[in-house]
């Protein structure tokens, strides 16, 4: 018998959250995935673990449901998420993605174009967050984004 | 006890 809702863990809901078998996307557990990362206090750090795990994945469907639950949580998450996305240790995970010198020449294109864009919409909207403009601009230096 | 929040990071991956 499945562990009621409040009690699983932030790994079975982003599970849930992103498997290649749904047909469309599972909204209400993504909101839970926020909603549980932001009680705990190693939340943000296990969530950004996890969220890299899984946009890292050769599955197009895996890893863009998981890029709607980053940016799902970035815009609802709050601070402490926001500082934990913004630090090298996971725009690097995302730099992977995109980088033909990492997993750029395996990634599918639609996931590859998707971190680009939540990256730079995050350069806009979350300006005090210095290490994603960094971390945009070196990827623009590199030509590894075309604008 | 809440432990202070770690905010120890890595460089920036150099592509």
């Amino acid at each position: 018998m499945a562990a009621p809702p409040e009690e699983e863990s932030l790994e079975s809901h982003i599970n849930r959250a992103t498997n290649p078998l749904n047909r469309e996307l599972e909204w209400e557990s993504i909101q839970t995935f926020c909603e549980k990362l932001n009680k705990d206090l190693e939340g943000p750090q296990l969530a950004t673990r996890l969220l890299a795990h899984k946009i890292q994945s050769p599955q197009e469907w895996e890893a863009l449901q998981a890029l709607t639950v980053l940016e799902t949580c970035m815009k609802n998450c709050g601070k402490r998420f926001h500082s934990e996305v913004g630090k090298f240790r996971f725009l690097n995970e995302l730099i992977k993605v995109v980088s033909p010198k990492y997993l750029g020449t395996r990634a599918p294109e639609k996931v590859k174009l998707k971190i680009v864009e939540v990256m730079y919409s995050w350069t806009i909207g979350l300006p005090d967050e210095t290490k994603i403009a960094d971390a945009y601009q070196m990827l623009k230096k590199q030509g590894v984004v075309k604008m | 006890a809440t432990s202070f929040p770690d905010d120890s990071d890595e460089d920036l991956l150099k592509v």
